[in-house]
């Protein structure tokens, strides 16, 4: 309906725009929601997708740009958002979904870090938040969680692109979607997206421990894989996170686990390292598409399992 | 901005347990300015790390005395960022007209 190109890599601005345009577009599906604001005082915008009229139902949090330079989780949340309003009355299984639960969609969660890509270090990981008494700025927001926070996997040193920060939820981003989440208080899933290694993980990442669903939550991961592939063959890796990568503590997909959201899940998108953080924009789309059914898989068992 | 000319992205296979501490001893070195992208962790992940230029030797150097194995995934960093930035200008363009 206008002329945002979903294959292509945008602004913070002018995603907060698209966000708008969406919900005018379709303002009996969509809304776009404050949840908080960034340390350099930006707001934070999460999309909601409802067909409840105001009433409260289970939902689904999809959590992408947390790791600003990786660019491409924010681009498939755009086209996710599209793919969602567009889809919805059309494909049965979204239409479903939407008829029984919520999604909730923060495109961008860590909005000053996704300026700081634009305008200063196209290869910024982390927030912008200062220390005093170090000259270096930001912490890992996805070591900020309060799960195991501080532990195996996260570095004390502000000027390690993995510091936890002084405290978890120290990070004014990650605190406004835990309290965001905890006002909320019926959320099913969460699944976060990072780039680059084409992995789906579930928790836990602070330890080798096997989650008490992990048998489950390792089943739903294998078919969500085998849909992804199904559209042109890219080959996902799946196991928990700390199996599967490496050990890292106070992530939030391991916080959403241990505070009561089953199914959690976090994507690595494409690719495999030719591109690293920098993706060309002409994949944009192929991996949005490939990703939604990958997606897709997750919200249809979160759906028919309710718990 | 930030510019990265003559920077480049070095993947490292890595074979055993030996080798991930030898890139553990690599990452501590502050003076080489090295980003790891993909941290050594555990055996069959590659490590990628991006290079400065004025590091380039010093890392070759001890990659190639530690019989490390690894391969340049980028060449030119900055050619890639100044690819990516030419098509977000001319997407702009395109969108105001």
């Amino acid at each position: 309906s206008n002329n945002f190109n979903y294959g292509a890599y945008h602004s913070l601005e002018a995603i907060y725009q698209e966000m708008d345009s969406i919900a005018g577009d379709f303002p009996d599906l969509a809304s776009r929601v404050k949840i908080g604001h960034s340390f350099e005082n930006r707001p934070m915008y999460v999309l909601k997708f409802s067909t409840g009229k105001g009433s409260q139902r289970p939902a689904i949090w999809l959590n992408a740009g947390i790791h600003s330079r990786e660019w491409i989780s924010q681009a498939t949340a755009m086209w996710t958002a599209r793919k969602i309003v567009s889809d919805y009355g059309k494909d049965p299984a979204i239409t479903s979904i939407l008829e029984k639960m919520d999604i909730f969609l923060l495109p961008v969660a860590n909005p000053d870090g996704y300026v700081h890509t634009h305008t200063e270090n196209r290869l910024w990981r982390k927030t912008r938040s200062l220390h005093p008494g170090s000259p270096c700025i930001g912490v890992d927001p996805n070591r900020n969680w309060n799960a195991s926070f501080a532990g195996k996997g996260a570095s004390g040193n502000p000027c390690s692109e993995v510091y936890h920060g002084p405290h978890a939820n120290s990070e004014v981003e990650v605190k406004s979607v835990v309290d965001f989440i905890q006002q909320h208080g019926d959320f099913k899933c969460f699944i976060d997206l990072h780039s680059y290694s084409q992995l789906l993980m579930y928790p836990y990442a602070y330890t080798a421990k096997e989650a008490p669903d992990a048998d489950e939550l390792d089943e739903v991961a294998r078919r969500a894989a085998e849909a992804l592939a199904s559209l042109s063959g890219t080959q996902y890796r799946v196991g928990s996170s700390a199996t599967t990568v490496y050990q890292a503590s106070g992530s939030s997909v391991d916080w959403a686990y241990d505070n009561g959201i089953k199914y959690a899940f976090t994507f690595e998108l494409r690719d495999t390292g030719h591109y690293g953080f920098l993706l060309p924009a002409d994949q944009i789309i192929p991996t949005a598409e490939e990703t939604w059914l990958g997606l897709k898989t997750i919200m249809e068992h979160v759906r028919d399992h309710l718990y | 901005r930030g510019k990265f000319f003559g920077d480049q992205v070095f993947r490292i296979n890595v074979r055993n347990g030996d080798e991930i501490s030898k890139l553990n001893e690599l990452m501590k070195s502050d003076n080489l300015k090295l980003n790891f992208w993909k941290s050594p962790c555990s055996l069959g992940h590659p490590v990628d790390v991006l290079v400065p230029a004025v590091s380039l030797q010093p890392v070759e150097f001890f990659l190639k005395s530690q019989g490390l194995d690894y391969s340049v995934t980028i060449e030119d960093l900055q050619a890639l960022l100044d690819k990516e930035d030419e098509e977000m200008q001319y997407n702009k363009e395109q969108e105001r007209s």
